[in-house]
């Protein structure tokens, strides 16, 4: 069981931190990501994977990271490696499918979800932003987060997230759409959880012990920021959504729109 | 008694709010900044002016905004504009000052100050802003500030800090240097404040009534952030540093360094 999440946004908004929460792991150490992000003049695509077992089930994850997006003073076609990437990955699924001989599993290195970061500013989307979410929206699985939460008070928070959204509906761009649940209880949740598009999340790799509980905070002078407060932050919600309920849905949109739409362009050229 | 004052930074870093702070003033109401910012495909010089009694003298206090700058997908020169606009004060008082009959005393638009808003990303200073400042550190004093400090832990900000004057360092760039105090007292507390370069601010339009006293602050579900708090935050020592110490100081080095050596260039090209 694969899976492929690709990050992208720019330098310092807490991504690589971000996933050692969503994954509970340490995949990004506390060096490495500085000196990668320094002074990088193009876009790189880095990979890396980890096994995980995720409700018994064997997962290899992996994490698709992009140093370099929309950190240069130019930042024009930035997002180029990132197209050629993911259109790579479906050349390759392509080939290997269309082989006459072909396996009977499929090495899958298409990336299922793209979780694209936005700079916390509280006005609304940048111009980068919406250049981005233009080029990549059906091409793969976009689903937006507001990086660095606790910059924001929850009324700064609920104004940007409204003209977030107003923002995404002018330009006609389609993110991610969580499907509905077949159980009605778990559709109530889900529904609660959808109306927080974006999702405004907090990482940490601060661990506190708190007795037998074990939470990753931030710990300011005026307080301490539970990344498991769903007062304090999206975090829980999208965790919920992204790991726990859709992953197989993210793949199955990948395999039978995204990658069949590529098939079909590439196919009927 | 006039003072020019700049400010500088991409949208979104509570630049208008932190004016507003700083001068216990609505300079910018609510609604203005967020109207003003969106797409702006240039960068634009906005100055607004107020009169302001700062110890008992009169002081016409005029700020000059620049948005747009650092907005734009490709960012590349977005500092000309500001390079035009100090040029071009320069230029209007050396015409002033060069006429054969000339006024007593002449208006001085010349930028005094620029505060160039840094963004909290934890890692260090951002291509544009390195670019910004090597271009403008001998046209204009410049004092750094680190935005939305409230951002970062106090641990995230010390090596935030170091990494930005590492940087300062090695890129040869010159900010302006508060001068020293002829009062022993007085100078340990300036050496104290100087020592906080660059100063990490946090801002507030929102005001907390406690009995008769009254704070800006920013209130999040896990804490109060006091914008007067020497712990939450650097904007205490910055405005002293600023408004209540050096404003007569930073209007000198513009007249008898940065203004000379405009006119220096001037005359003798
Ligand atoms: N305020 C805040 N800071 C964060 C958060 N997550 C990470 N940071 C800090 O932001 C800085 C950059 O984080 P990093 O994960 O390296 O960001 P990346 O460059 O996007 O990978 C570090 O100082 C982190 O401790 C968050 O949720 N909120
Ligand atoms: N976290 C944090 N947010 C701030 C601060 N100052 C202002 N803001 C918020 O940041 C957003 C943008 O502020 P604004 O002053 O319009 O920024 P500008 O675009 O640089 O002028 C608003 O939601 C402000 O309430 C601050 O010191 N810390």
């Amino acid at each position: 069981f694969e899976f492929n999440l690709m990050v992208v946004g720019q330098s310092g908004l807490g991504k690589s931190t971000f996933i050692n929460t969503l994954f509970q792991t340490e995949l990004y150490g506390q060096d490495f990501p500085s000196t990668v992000h320094r002074k990088k003049k193009t876009v790189s695509i880095d990979s890396s994977s980890i096994l995980l077992k995720e409700k018994g089930v064997q997962l290899r994850l992996t994490i698709v990271d992009t140093p370099g997006f929309g950190d240069a003073v130019d930042n024009s076609n930035c997002w180029q490696p990132i197209i050629d990437h993911i259109d790579s990955k479906y050349e390759e699924y392509l080939n290997a499918e269309s082989r006459v001989i072909r396996k009977a599993h499929i090495n899958d290195n298409r990336v299922h979800c793209c979780l694209y970061f936005i700079t916390p500013t509280g006005h609304s989307l940048q111009a980068l932003d919406i250049e981005f979410m233009k080029r990549l929206h059906d091409r793969v699985n976009i689903i937006p987060v507001i990086a660095k939460a606790d910059t924001l008070t929850s009324e700064e928070l609920r104004l940007f997230k409204k003209s977030i959204m107003q923002d995404i509906t002018n330009e006609k761009m389609k993110l991610y759409e969580f499907p509905e649940c077949d159980d009605d209880d778990e559709n109530k949740l889900t529904k609660i959880y959808k109306d927080k598009v974006p999702f405004a999340v907090v990482g940490s790799n601060f661990i506190l012990e708190k007795g037998n509980k074990r939470t990753r905070v931030r710990q300011y002078a005026w307080g301490i920021v539970d990344v498991e407060d769903e007062v304090h932050s999206d975090f829980i919600a999208l965790r919920s959504m992204l790991i726990r309920t859709n992953l197989n849905d993210l793949r199955d949109v990948t395999h039978n729109i995204h990658y069949e739409n590529y098939r079909y362009k590439k196919l009927s050229s």
